[in-house]
């Protein structure tokens, strides 16, 4: 563990928190993807398997069981509870065209073909790709509330700052995971774009972020 | 090795 691992992994619980509250006090998950919230879910639940068969820590596990919690309450606030504020036509990313190919890719490339490695490498290429329907989403729109951008920012600032503890970890530990690092950038890279826009219309005065 | 060694990240 070093700060760039910790410091992205509670960027990542920041960003899950965030979204959970917004929605939840405003009672709407208007220009929320269900979609992306859903292949989030998809994502942890894949990669988290390993709950069920071996303990890393105590911090590892309890991790691992929030999100999964959060995701599925998100996924819960979207879908049932807030149904009517959901903002379907909009959501309308086609998400066979990342689950089919990404499945595909992490039959053929992946460290181990045995079930679990391969669910966990699925897990690792989804989650690069997860985001697009929320970004398409807002692209569609045109907008995007300050409070989304600040989940986005936190999401996007996670993957970014495990790149830093994968450099860490190479240079320290002699740890190099081809797999993560390679879908990691490419996760990254998608946020560079709202990153500019987050970091460049940021401000007080800041209502709302429009996407190209 | 990455292959060897369970998944200890997140």
């Amino acid at each position: 563990m070093n700060v760039f691992r910790l410091t992205g992994d509670l960027s990542h619980l920041a960003a899950i928190i965030i979204l959970l509250l917004k929605i939840w006090k405003s009672r709407s998950c208007a220009g929320i993807s269900g979609k992306s919230q859903i292949l989030f879910a998809v994502v942890f639940t894949t990669r988290y398997l390993d709950l069920l068969t071996s303990f890393i820590s105590l911090y590892n596990t309890s991790m691992k069981l929030i999100y999964i919690g959060c995701a599925y309450a998100t996924v819960y606030l979207i879908y049932v509870k807030f149904r009517a504020t959901y903002d379907g036509n909009h959501d309308s990313f086609r998400v066979e065209f990342l689950v089919v190919p990404v499945g595909g890719l992490a039959v053929l490339i992946n460290h181990n073909f045995s079930l679990m490695e391969i669910l966990w490498t699925f897990s690792i290429y989804l989650e690069s790709v997860a985001i697009l329907p929320q970004l398409f989403m807002i692209s569609k729109t045109g907008e995007a509330e300050t409070i989304t951008t600040h989940y986005l920012f936190c999401l996007g600032l996670y993957r970014a700052l495990y790149l830093l503890n994968w450099i860490w970890r190479y240079y320290f530990e002699g740890f190099l995971d081809m797999i993560a690092i390679f879908a990691g950038l490419v996760q990254t890279v998608l946020y560079c774009d709202f990153f500019y826009l987050y970091v460049t219309k940021g401000g007080k005065d800041r209502k709302k972020v429009m996407l190209p | 090795k990455a292959d060897e060694a369970p998944h200890d990240e997140l």
